[in-house]
């Protein structure tokens, strides 16, 4: 979308290319360079540059202008469920987020909730030493739902600040599974009263539009609170979480950029469509 | 679906005899919003949209078709001949060990898949030895030694401390002694833009020359995948793909990306979690998944 002087239907034509490889979605992509040059016309806009500031503020509308934080209740502890398919970055993640939480000063209880695949919990573990804050785990094969119960338990009775519940990765179209979190869900709702208090959905930013599918099912399961989009230091754009936002209002509160400890950062709206468009 | 929503194209269009630029025009519109939809790559989309058109111009349809379903059987038969026939076959050396080596993003199911390949190759009668090449993530090390123990199956580990070469020659001279005339070698997820990284990859090529170099692919990866698929077959040079995940409900629109960018062969399909979940790869049943 770079070199052109005037606008001309290729310009647009060029805008919708550039959303749909950023996984913007055609239908989104449509839509917005749609609604942009309706918009374009009656504000009489006249260069491409103009057009294309205009395209980035309505996208920063969509994700909302502004960073969104985590929700902190007046009681402690908080807890934070983080859910999501396989492979995206949920385990690193909590890592991350407990580091960040722990430089505020926080006292933080990990969950090894993740009691089914090959190494979670000893991976869990691992991010546990580094940051140096305390887990919590039962045998591999037990009960999630009793491993989540356990970790409520042990926060209360420890006056734990945050208590983030790592979870096994599944595919949100696998009922069970789908069950087996909707049951996590409700213990730490009955364990205690206004809990969770994030859920938190890990999203991988190479995913395509199957990520849509994937907030819709976790949300109608669990209910999800808040997004975090991983592996934006890779090439993918994560342009996915326009639709999303739009059609689910969820804010994204992170963004992964790495796999090191302090690679985890507020999501900013606005640098995230300056990306979108580099 | 497709096939309703070119049915409703054509209701509005002339009916039986030969299909013209107009209608084909009108028809594809239809299939690149359907391909786009399925995450296929925006420049793989638009050459396919041109050679099916091509196909598709002044063809006669067929006495049992809607003109709809022709170009449907057209689409159809253009994406099957696009990602090749079923090609799940690993090259075995005539003078073993065979060298396998699985590579790919993070997270995309490497360490499961070399545990599901170790399975497969046992059944068809081969002596299989995992090795641990994932010196960096928590516990990787521990992940495929847990692999291996369910399935009965040895697996070559330095620990984190020895560099992924050196662990990958090791494990040659182990296979040899120890009568294992298959290795698959499991390393780390890595970004494709990870100059550092992919030399790692690199140097163990170098090194221990693999017979075969799998690459790892989600198969609900985007727009993004022909960047990886480019990047990992120009700079290391692939032999074939897995695609993993293909239980979810994804379109996986990434497979005609990656084939149509690499000319590599899909060997597998990764369809669950457990160790058995790993298919032959079929492309015609992608076909029909992709097109919805
Ligand atoms: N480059 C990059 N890699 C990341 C990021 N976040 C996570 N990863 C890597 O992605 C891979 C998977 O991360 P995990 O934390 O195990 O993902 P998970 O969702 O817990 O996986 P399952 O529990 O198996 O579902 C690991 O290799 C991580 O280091 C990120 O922001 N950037
Ligand atoms: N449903 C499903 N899950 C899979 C499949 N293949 C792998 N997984 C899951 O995906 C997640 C990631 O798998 P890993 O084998 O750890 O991925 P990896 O590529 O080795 O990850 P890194 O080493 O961090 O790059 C795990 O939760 C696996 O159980 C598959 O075909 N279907
Ligand atoms: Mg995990
Ligand atoms: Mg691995």
């Amino acid at each position: 979308v770079t070199g052109y002087k005037k606008l001309e239907p290729e310009f647009y034509d060029d805008l919708e290319a550039v959303l749909i490889q950023a996984d913007v979605g055609v239908h989104t992509a449509m839509d917005l360079v749609e609604k942009i040059r309706c918009k374009a016309e009656k504000d009489k806009l006249e260069t491409p540059d103009k057009v294309k500031e205009l395209l980035k503020e309505e996208i920063a509308k969509i994700l909302g202008e502004d960073t969104v934080p985590l929700n902190i209740p007046s009681e402690s502890p908080a807890v934070y469920l983080v859910v999501g398919v396989n492979g995206v970055g949920k385990t690193t993640t909590i890592g991350k987020l407990a580091y960040k939480l722990k430089l505020e000063g926080k006292k933080i209880l990990l969950v090894a909730g993740d009691t089914f695949r090959a190494a979670a919990i000893d991976q869990l573990e691992i991010w546990a030493n580094r940051v140096g804050v305390e887990m919590l785990k039962h045998q591999e094969g037990s009960d999630p739902a009793a491993v989540a119960y356990d970790g409520i338990q042990a926060a209360k009775a420890r006056c734990t600040d945050v208590v983030i519940i790592d979870t096994a990765g599944r595919l949100h179209n696998k009922s069970n599974l789908m069950e087996e979190i909707k049951k996590v869900r409700r213990v730490i709702e009955r364990e205690l009263p206004g809990a969770p208090h994030e859920v938190l959905l890990v999203l991988d930013a190479t995913t395509g539009q199957n990520a849509i599918a994937q907030a819709n099912l976790f949300k109608e399961a669990t209910g999800v609170t808040s997004i975090a989009i991983t592996k934006l230091d890779g090439t993918a754009k994560g342009g996915v979480i326009i639709g999303i936002c739009s059609q689910l209002d969820i804010p994204v509160k992170f963004i992964g950029i790495g796999e090191k400890i302090d690679d985890l950062k507020e999501f900013e709206p606005h640098d995230f469509v300056e990306a979108l468009f580099a | 679906s497709l096939a309703d929503k070119l049915q409703e194209t054509f209701k509005k269009l002339r009916g039986k005899g030969k299909l013209s630029e107009n209608d084909v025009n009108e028809a594809m519109r239809e299939v690149r919003v359907a391909l786009l939809e399925a995450d296929v790559n925006f420049k793989v989309v638009k050459d396919f949209i041109s050679r099916v058109k091509e196909r598709a111009v002044g063809v006669e349809v067929m006495e049992s078709l809607t003109p709809a379903q022709q170009v449907i059987k057209i689409v159809n038969e253009e994406l099957t001949n696009l990602m090749g026939g079923v090609q799940s076959k690993i090259n075995f050396s005539s003078r073993p060990p065979t060298i396998i080596m699985l590579v790919g993003l993070q997270g995309a199911g490497k360490t499961t898949t070399c545990g599901k390949l170790a399975n497969l190759l046992r059944k068809q009668g081969k002596r299989p030895l995992l090795v641990a090449g994932d010196i960096y993530r928590p516990a990787a090390i521990k992940q495929l030694q847990v692999l291996g123990q369910q399935l009965n199956i040895p697996v070559f580990s330095m620990g984190n401390q020895k560099s992924p070469v050196d662990i990958v020659q090791a494990s040659v001279e182990h296979a040899k002694n120890f009568g294992n005339d298959t290795i698959i070698v499991d390393t780390a997820g890595r970004l494709h833009i990870n100059e550092e990284l992919m030399g790692e990859l690199i140097s163990i090529k170098d090194r221990v020359k693999p017979h075969e170099i799998l690459l790892v692919v989600d198969a609900m990866t985007g727009q993004d995948v022909v960047n990886v698929a480019e990047s990992f077959h120009s700079k290391l040079g692939i032999d074939g793909l897995v695609l993993t995940k293909l239980d979810g409900d994804t379109r996986g629109g990434a497979a005609l990306s990656v084939k149509a960018v690499t000319g590599c062969p899909i060997k597998f399909a990764g369809m669950g979690e457990k160790l058995d979940a790993l298919e032959p790869f079929y492309p015609e049943r992608m076909a029909s998944r992709i097109l919805g």
